[in-house]
């Protein structure tokens, strides 16, 4: 199995609609300081469920939502944000009876595909955090259990973000250790 | 409780002594600092790098920590193995040789899961199969081009290095 | 004392400023958070690369975080002139044409200060008119070897990027 | 003024007696990973009593005298470092007055040179500091007050070491406004 696409809509900089393909091998992420490449991971930690304490640089949710001008600027009306993850489940890593138990009906078409979305929906006075599993809803934590079933889980590094590594280096020894308690 | 801990404990550091050994021309193994009582105690790693002295991590150089932090990383993947794994400038302190012993193990990792790796780096992006270049455009929005370097086209994307 | 404080702190600001337009295509600004009590609060950046919008530094990416930092450390410095500086591998997080920013930066500055960088970039390696190559020896001893570049000999030490 | 030669016998991987030497301008110094560039850097923060908290690598002071074996093994006999540092004050920088002050005598020789040294031995039950400005024996708050007279001080980040621009990115905005309480 394999991350075959993304789908970034408003997410974070990606102010369009923006289809990125991956292939199941080695892929490198490259461009200029302030591009959008830790973005792109950001967007994955995001879908996923997987982001740690220090998770994604946002202070609330709703700043990972496209904002064009200045941060601090009121909005009026609706935004939302909104990331696809497409994987290639054509080896079934997944097998099909898992998702049915994730979504919670059978009606998830095809498992040679299985896509997970999340969108986050700012109003005048609210915000709301949607989850799917092949286009039904779903909650955080159906995804976060279908995921931890084939090894993607927030503790285990799947996705190691710009500074895990000089954090892990500069970390007590004893948050060191409970990095592995948590894995345990 | 301990039993728990310490058999991820002991099935980490198996990972960990293999990949540092790989990554760097000398040996290295984690430690806790109480192994009666783990949990009383800190965890880090040691190293012997070439045929130097022990030391501890916080003793080593920039590039020799980045190099073991790494390593337990890597490590702590091959615990628990998932289909893909998303790695965002892992490789900032390290020296060209160290930074081709990465791209060297990330490009066989890749023939079992899935790597994207975000990098500056000529030792990474030259080993990689794709190259997503990421761009800021005019008007504050992100784009994308993606260039498939398996067909041997040279990458439009300029390597930092 | 408040007065003492807000000195040092309008004379760095003013610094940075300066600094950071030269090093980005954009503005930035110290920021306390509590104006009044400037005790009562911390202190921050925001900057406006090129014609993005303002950003505390928090949100900023990773190298223009360090970007930030880097020309508040150039603006602490020139604060109070010294007669040499030393920098160690500032440049870890920083893309080519923002290493090369701060190259030509210190390049310019060394015409009035002693400047004295470790790093692993071409974009820093280049600029420099002398290059001291360090090694470790089998015998677990650090060795130097020291080239005067403003003869135009070429560098025998190789750039690591 | 500037740095025109460090001389470093003993300290950290320089186990042999090393003479560098510096030009006026821009120098660049590069190798490998390990290879003892940070040293290097440590050597000046040591001679000139320029470590802030996060010092200089060290848990104590013997631990910067060379060791080419095992770091806890026990040693016999006497075991010492120093660093000197060799100012070309050629351009009267420094006044021969501030030397004669620093140094509690006149018979500094001259002053287009100044020489900064430090020493640390190691005995079997004890260890100790020594510092020398131009061959004559001074306190650490002497060698300190001098340079202060010409901007080198600990908090005025002369000496920019590997992990500080990361440091204040990470710190809490609290201290980073003390490091210009430091400075004020
Ligand atoms: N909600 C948002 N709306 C619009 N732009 C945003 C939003 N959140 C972040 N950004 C922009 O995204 C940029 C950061 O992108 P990112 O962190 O992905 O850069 P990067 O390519 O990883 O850079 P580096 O090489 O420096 O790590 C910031 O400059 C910021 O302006
Ligand atoms: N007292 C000592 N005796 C002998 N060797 C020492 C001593 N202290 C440190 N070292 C050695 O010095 C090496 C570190 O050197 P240094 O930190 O200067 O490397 P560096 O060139 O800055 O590397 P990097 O590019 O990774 O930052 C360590 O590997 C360590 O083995
Ligand atoms: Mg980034
Ligand atoms: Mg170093």
């Amino acid at each position: 199995m394999h991350i075959k696409e993304l789908v970034l809509d408003d997410f974070k900089s990606f102010g369009r609609k923006t289809r990125i393909p991956f292939y199941e091998d080695f892929t490198t992420i490259s461009g200029p300081n302030g591009s959008g490449k830790s973005n792109i991971i950001d967007s994955v930690l995001f879908a996923l469920g997987l982001a740690r304490t220090s998770g994604i640089r946002a202070e609330k949710l709703t700043d990972l939502i496209y904002n064009p001008d200045d941060t601090d600027a009121t909005h009026t009306g609706e935004r939302e944000a909104s990331v696809e993850v497409v994987f290639d489940n054509n080896d079934g890593t997944i097998d099909r009876s898992q998702v049915i138990n994730a979504a919670g009906t059978d009606s998830i078409g095809e498992t040679d595909e299985i896509t997970v979305k999340r969108r986050v929906k700012e109003t005048a006075d609210n915000y709301y955090s949607y989850y799917y599993l092949n286009g039904r809803s779903v909650n955080l934590s159906d995804i976060k259990d279908l995921l931890a079933q084939v090894g993607v889980t927030p503790e285990g590094y799947n996705v190691v973000m710009q500074g895990d590594v000089t954090e892990i280096i500069n970390m007590s020894a004893g948050n060191r250790r409970r990095i592995i308690d948590e894995i345990a | 409780k301990k039993a728990t801990f310490m058999e991820a404990y002991e099935a980490i550091n198996e990972q960990f002594e293999t990949i540092f050994s790989r990554l760097s021309d000398g040996s290295g193994t984690l430690f806790l600092e109480n192994e009666e009582d783990p949990f009383d105690g800190g965890l880090t790693m040691k190293a012997q790098p070439g045929d130097k002295p022990v030391q501890r991590l916080a003793a080593m150089s920039g590039g020799e920590k980045s190099l073991t932090a790494l390593a337990f990383v890597f490590a702590i993947q091959r615990y628990n193995p998932a289909p893909f794994y998303a790695l965002d400038e892992v490789d900032a302190f390290l020296d060209a040789a160290n930074a081709d012993a990465v791209g060297e193990l990330i490009d066989e990792l890749a023939g079992k899961a899935q790597f994207i790796v975000v990098s500056h780096r000529s030792a990474l992006l030259e080993r990689s199969e794709r190259a997503i270049g990421v761009t800021m455009h005019q008007d504050n929005v992100s784009a994308v081009t993606g260039i498939d370097l398996s067909e041997e086209s040279p990458p439009e994307v300029p390597a930092n290095d």
